[in-house]
């Protein structure tokens, strides 16, 4: 299994829509400061059912929508699609391309599909839970966070070591 | 479980002591149960010799060395249990360039089972890479657009587009 | 003691719009007072503009945008009452190539009042500076020696000895 | 005002008789991870009176002196002389060059001294009061300390206007 590809639309400075290639093994991710590569982490960590606001640098859920810029206006929506190859069938899903998509409008409604079917959160989640990009997940480190697992308490640290049983 | 939790607490340890010696290139890192006897409620401590000192507690450590530290651990997970995707954010950034290479060679044994997605602004992590994807804003509008990578032009400058 | 409060509040005010604009080449930084009817109790909210972008709370910001939001406040401080000495651990370490030219150009500002000691592993800081420390552990035995630095050779490579 | 040198002995990493000389106005430290680059500045922080281990990122006082390694017995004692010019005579001390030295042993005998005579902590705060180098000084900012600023509270932000003031 592997992403293939990355689709966003109004998630944070992803204003416009944006259809990224991750092919390869080890693909760098390079620009200025503040131009929005940790905004695309969090656009993974955020279609893969990340609940928590603060993990997303955000207060309300909302955040997570493009709010405007100096020269342009806010957008109503968010969505953000997930690519994987599932050649291997590690997904337990029967189709050779899985598409797994998260989107989010203003008022708050939230809707996720996986292969443009909708679905509930707990099926996204189950679809990953043996993938090791569960939601204890020690596969996505944000910026600043590669200290947590040294800062982390004992306990802490087992929680990781229950999710790699 | 408790079993399960031993027999990947005890697979981790030994995964853990060949990563730390492959990035520290020496020096020995240890895990240690806080609570052998009651598996359930356990938890784990991380003890590290760094090469040519002696055994210090975890504050001591520098900002690189702490980075490298907790990478050995990181990767140590994926050894036990692998992870197909992995997404990191600049954790090359506290460390030298010696420790750079080392941190790729690691890269390099995992990625045949696992695809890394690297945030950097280090230019031996960037000329490392197989795809690379340049994030900015064109417009000077406060909206992200993906360009092409010139890596010729990266191997002379040492910061990205 | 409420007046010099409020006049090194108001200096600090003007100095912090000036290095912001500085440091980001747009955009503006504001300080407020949280409780401007009690000055002995109030605190300072920082409020920032980035260039091309809606003001914002600070929490949104990037790493690099953060880093160099903080060093605007700092510089600010140090305009308004000047230090003889500073000493800066790794300040630069978030920065892309662009961001570190533009603090290189405050510092060279301010060296005329103020030497600067900088911590640093990105060479376009180390080639801007005018003295060279080198701090490296020569018998590999857990002691620091001090080293000449060969800076034509940090040139070509982009690490320290 | 400037710092001219520095001499360590016995600090931290520093376990040989060690003399920095500080000439210029724009200094770079540089070195490979863990070879006391950091230290450096722990040291010039404890010489100018830092009472609290956590700053200097140790659990007791006696932490800061060398405890030995692989190859190296401990040492018994530490040193740090800080030497300033004071051509301009912005230390109120009457000489052109100003020493500071602060020395601690494994028994827990601290000492100060000004131009090598014995002084209390308070004296020695007392001389850099007005300079910026003072105990909440904004002047001294350790490695991942810079974000501070932007995270401290806006209380704590206006401590370092008062002593701006
Ligand atoms: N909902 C939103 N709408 C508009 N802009 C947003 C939104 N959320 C965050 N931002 C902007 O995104 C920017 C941060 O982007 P990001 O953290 O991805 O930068 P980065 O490329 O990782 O930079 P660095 O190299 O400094 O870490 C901030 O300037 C912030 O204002
Ligand atoms: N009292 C002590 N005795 C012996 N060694 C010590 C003592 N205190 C700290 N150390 C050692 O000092 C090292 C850390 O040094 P320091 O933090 O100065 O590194 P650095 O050069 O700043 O590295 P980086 O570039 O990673 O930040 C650690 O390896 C630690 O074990
Ligand atoms: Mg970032
Ligand atoms: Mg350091």
């Amino acid at each position: 299994m592997r992403l293939k590809r990355v689709r966003i639309f109004g998630f944070k400075t992803f204003a416009d829509r944006t259809d990224i290639d991750l092919s390869g093994n080890l693909i760098a991710i390079v620009g200025p400061n503040g131009s929005g590569k940790s905004n695309l982490v969090d656009a993974i960590l955020w279609c893969l059912g990340e609940a928590n606001a603060r993990q997303l640098r955000a207060q309300t859920s909302q955040d997570v929508i493009f709010s405007g810029s100096s020269k342009r206006r806010p957008v109503g929506f968010c969505e953000v699609t997930l690519l994987f190859d599932n050649e291997d069938g590690a997904l337990p899903v029967a189709t050779p391309e899985v598409a797994v998509t998260r989107r989010l409008d203003r008022a708050g409604q939230s809707e996720y599909l996986i292969n443009r079917r909708p679905c509930r959160l707990k099926d996204l989640l189950d679809l990953f839970a043996d993938s090791g990009l569960g939601r204890a997940g020690y596969a996505i480190v944000g910026q600043k966070e590669i200290d947590q697992a040294l800062a982390a308490s004992p306990e802490e640290r087992r929680a990781w070591i229950d999710e790699a049983a | 479980t408790q079993d399960r939790f031993a027999a990947t607490f005890e697979r981790l340890e030994a995964a853990f002591a060949e990563t730390f010696l492959k990035l520290f290139s020496g020096g020995e890192g240890c895990l240690r149960l806080t609570a052998p006897g009651n598996l359930l409620e356990t938890g784990v401590d991380i003890e590290v010799t760094l090469p040519g000192k002696k055994r210090q507690r975890l504050e001591l450590l520098s900002g690189g060395e702490r980075a490298l530290c907790a990478a050995a651990f990181l990767f140590a997970l994926l050894k036990v249990k692998p992870s197909p995707i992995v997404v990191l954010d600049e954790i090359d950034a506290p460390l030298d360039g010696r420790n750079v290479e080392r941190f790729i060679d690691l890269l390099r044994e995992l990625q045949d089972s696992t695809q890394f997605i690297l945030i950097t602004h280090n230019h031996v992590t960037i000329l490392a890479a197989d795809n690379w994807i340049g994030v900015t804003m064109q417009g000077h509008d406060g909206v992200s657009t993906i360009v092409p990578v010139n890596v010729a032009a990266l191997a002379e400058a040492s910061d990205a587009p």
